[in-house]
């Protein structure tokens, strides 16, 4: 079985989408059988790479997740679409609260013909990230280099270590990668120290710096890779997906 | 009793609490008596205005909300502080889910002494949420111009429609603003057109612009208006109230 890297954050807006989707591109290109699985509501993973939402949650389905997959125009790139039913959601997050582990039973059973395989989580620390996180080998959090994105952190580490507890070494934290990064912002420098210092080691040396190419990719359906290979933000994610396949 | 403002997008990061916080500001110093509720766990409202989060949340803690009220450096905005209890946040979940008016009535109550309440909601079209469109009169959506703000929409129009059915004639759509604006960007542009095709009117003509500032002003614990008064941001907010306030 590949790795399984939980995208997590309870801050909105952080650049979990944006991460998971074009680190998954770097990796199938590299060439590894990778899958992005969209776990958020909004699906935002599933249409930033032209997939169409499904109309019933493939975690609520009833069908083994093979048959929700569907390929990307990337080659090696295979996405497991999102739900806007919020009824699912409903049903997703109740058979959580439920303490079975059907849930993460049938995300593993479907996650396990990959060498890689990325979850995108919504914004909050609620059922859906819980049992993204029961079911995955690691943690990948992107923070912006915002003062709100240092707030909320502790509570996010909180909830990581219980998932760690209740599974003892199954959930490792891969890595923090800094998003948004602003070269010309005091504000950037300042955030940054500051993680690094609390961090350490986990904060990958990689930045990834605010580009508008990162920001339009997406309403083209394409990663930022095919989008404008030569953009500051297609060279850091490439750089990203060397420095997460260094710790393979 | 006052205008109560909803302040919701399922979307992260767009803006909600820089919008609440920096319009309940330019409310107060317009001399009204204006109160800030943070219904989000991650309590960026609260810190970014220098209150502490509260132990245990208002809404779940059997006291009056007004016990739970504190004043700001600004005269005229008081805050009800979010909680960063999770177990809290699930038993307010579980009683909104239960249909009671427990919750709505207890908002209601704590709300009817101000002019202006601003409520600040997570990035989630959950019972938090949910709850706080019920407790309001006015809704008020931060769109940020990037192109996944206009994926998730359709979802959150559907959510505030189903409450204003439920409550007809208590809610109404009262604006979307445009947030991190920036002249500079053609993906700007292309967002602000088509938000204002689609949604006409109802869109505010201040548009709030992508200003650091503004982002550095809660970790002075000062709204932008008090931290750097003469920036583009803290004059777009100040405009911006004077807008939200022509349709008393
Ligand atoms: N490096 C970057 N440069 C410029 N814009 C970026 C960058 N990374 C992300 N963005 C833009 O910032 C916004 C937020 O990013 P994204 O949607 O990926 O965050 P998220 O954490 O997934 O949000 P949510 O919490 O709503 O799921 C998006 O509009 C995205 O296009
Ligand atoms: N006009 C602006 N110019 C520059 N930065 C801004 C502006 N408005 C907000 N920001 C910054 O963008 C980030 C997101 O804003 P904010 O936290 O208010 O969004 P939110 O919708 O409340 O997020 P969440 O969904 O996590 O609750 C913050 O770091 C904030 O400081
Ligand atoms: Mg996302
Ligand atoms: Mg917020």
């Amino acid at each position: 079985v590949g790795r399984i890297l939980c995208v997590v954050n309870q801050k909105g807006g952080v650049g979990k989408t944006t991460t998971a989707s074009n680190l998954a591109a770097a990796l199938a290109k590299g060439g590894l059988r990778t899958l992005l699985v969209d776990l958020d509501p909004q699906c935002n993973a599933t249409t930033g790479l032209g997939a169409k939402p499904a109309a019933v949650h493939p975690l609520v389905s009833g069908f083994p997740l093979a048959e929700s997959i569907v390929a990307t125009t990337i080659p090696g790139l295979s996405i497991l679409p999102g739900s806007r039913s919020v009824r699912d959601v409903e049903r997703i997050a109740a058979l959580a609260r439920s303490g079975s582990a059907v849930l993460e039973t049938h995300l593993a059973r479907g996650l396990n013909a990959w060498d890689y395989c990325l979850i995108d989580c919504p914004p909050s620390l609620g059922d859906l990230t819980r049992t993204a996180l029961a079911g995955s080998s690691e943690v990948l959090m992107p923070i912006q280099c915002e003062y709100f994105a240092l707030e909320g952190l502790t509570q996010m580490i909180e909830v990581i270590r219980d998932v760690m507890e209740e599974r003892p070494g199954r959930l490792r934290f891969s890595g923090i990668v800094l998003t948004m990064h602003d070269d010309s912002l005091e504000l950037t420098a300042e955030v940054e120290a500051e993680v690094r210092d609390f961090f350490g080691e986990i904060v990958f040396e990689t930045v990834i710096p605010r580009d508008v190419a990162v920001s339009e990719a997406p309403s083209h359906a394409r990663s930022v890779l095919d989008y404008a290979p030569r953009s500051r933000g297609a060279r850091a994610y490439t750089e990203l997906c060397m420095e997460v396949r260094d710790c393979e």
